[in-house]
């Protein structure tokens, strides 16, 4: 998290704020409503409390407005720049603009009010922007559901004004996953035509051979219909598709793209209901099979035949010697395969059939 | 004067000028006569400086990966932290 120079904060913990037009794509009562959502995202977890005027100068002025607003800072038409706001202080700070040039809405289909609203009142609290790519003051627009502050967020603000003394049990979502953290563990690795993705709780690193620095991304800003969290995924280079697995419940991408009629039951794969999740999954370009890793079996998929092979599952430890633990991720690279668990990973010939070497399961990523 | 001694291709331009509009407005990139070349070092030092804050690989050139992330849709509160 980042603050504004000189810690810029509000000296009274009763902020006052009024709101003095309305975007047309909105209800009053849902502007009204965002808003105060939005605010209460932050008295939450501070001792600040927020009211409302309806008349006269407020500390938190709120107002839309398009191109040049008044303020010498004009807005740039549709997206691109979606709003604005002054840290603490007399006159123009804390004041926060939208640009009415964005559409407006509850929900994801265009910009949502109260994300955007959360984050630019964080500014208007004394907030600047976060590295954090899963932060919400992170200055990039992403649509997530759920509780929209991190513990970067929460430890930010706190830095500021304190915790609430009446505090409200909230969940913050976690902070992204530092990639040199030695207990780094992955939830999934996949190619994807030519880059390699990791999935790691709501994020992904991309790693592409001209990139040195992994790029971290959340899962959502690229993939909104994903869920948060990815057990296994692969890539089925013949029909250039990659195939994510969370839960019972798989989805088919084709480059970024989601492919229609997903997501579908896993156990169209043929495994039985009682599999309710998959722990890894790799394609093994060279026999064109497909092993699902699931606790202490594997499974081996045909993908030309569309079916699972007959006589699985079998025991990972019998048929992956040096392999005698559960598998959180799995990759092949010419004639290799890696298992990921927990901090180590396992590089598995797959012609001598044994374990060569160990690394670090973060060495992929530089570190 | 500019300096540019062959003009730019049309794309390239425009992406040049997103770009400089983009720190200039979010990085402070200062405004008035610069050379048009990206290799000049305000223009470097600041394509430099918001790669650093997105984590990106810091080149100092406008490649695909920091073009993109220019083209998003953000707040528009400078990145400056403390």
């Amino acid at each position: 998290y980042n603050h504004f120079p000189r810690h810029l904060k509000w000296q009274n913990n009763n902020v006052t704020f009024r709101i003095l037009n309305y975007t047309p794509d909105l209800k009053k009562a849902d502007v009204d409503r965002a808003i105060r959502n939005a605010l209460n995202v932050w008295a939450d977890v501070t001792p600040l409390t927020f009211k409302k005027l309806h008349h006269g100068n407020a500390d938190i002025m709120i107002s839309f407005g398009s191109k040049e607003h008044g303020d010498y800072n004009p807005f740039d038409g549709p997206n691109g720049l979606l709003a604005h706001a002054y840290p603490p202080g007399q006159g123009i700070g804390g004041d926060t603009h939208f640009d009415e040039d964005e559409q407006w809405t509850k929900d994801s289909s265009a910009y949502n009010l109260f994300i955007v609203a959360a984050h630019e009142l964080g500014h208007a609290l004394g907030m600047s922007h976060s590295s954090d790519p899963g932060a919400l003051m992170y200055p990039v627009y992403s649509y997530a559901t759920g509780y929209p502050l991190t513990e970067d967020d929460i430890e930010g603000i706190q830095a500021l004004y304190g915790p609430n003394p009446n505090a409200r049990k909230v969940k913050p979502k976690p902070d992204a996953p530092n990639k040199c953290d030695p207990k780094l563990t992955f939830d999934a690795v996949t190619e994807l035509r030519g880059e390699t993705i990791i999935f790691k709780d709501r994020f992904y690193w991309r790693l592409h051979p001209q990139m040195p620095e992994p790029e971290q991304t959340l899962i959502k800003s690229t993939w909104p219909s994903i869920p948060n969290k990815v057990d296994a995924a692969y890539e089925n280079p013949e029909k250039d598709l990659v195939i994510i697995f969370s839960g019972i419940r798989m989805w088919a991408l084709n480059g970024y793209n989601l492919v229609d009629g997903y997501p579908k039951y896993i156990h169209k794969l043929g495994l039985p209901k009682s599999i309710r999740k998959i722990d890894a999954a790799v394609h093994i370009k060279d026999t064109g099979k497909t092993l699902l890793f699931t606790d202490e079996d594997y499974w081996s998929y045909d993908e030309a035949a569309g079916s699972m092979d007959s006589g699985y599952p079998r025991s990972i430890e019998d048929d992956f010697p040096g392999m005698d633990d559960e598998i959180d991720a799995a990759a092949y690279h010419y004639g290799y395969l890696y298992f990921f668990h927990e901090h180590i990973q396992y590089e598995y010939s797959y012609t001598s059939r044994k374990v060569i070497r160990i690394l670090r399961t973060n060495s992929i990523l530089n570190c | 004067a500019h300096s540019s001694t062959l003009p730019l291709p049309s794309e390239n331009r425009d992406n040049y000028l997103l770009a400089e509009k983009y720190l200039r407005r979010l990085y402070g990139l200062p405004a008035g006569l610069q050379g048009r070349h990206s290799s000049s070092s305000a223009f470097q030092t600041k394509i430099k400086e918001m790669q650093r804050f997105f984590n990106l690989k810091v080149t100092g050139n406008l490649d695909d990966n920091t073009l993109e992330l220019m083209k998003q849709a953000r707040c528009g509160v400078p990145d400056i932290g403390e």
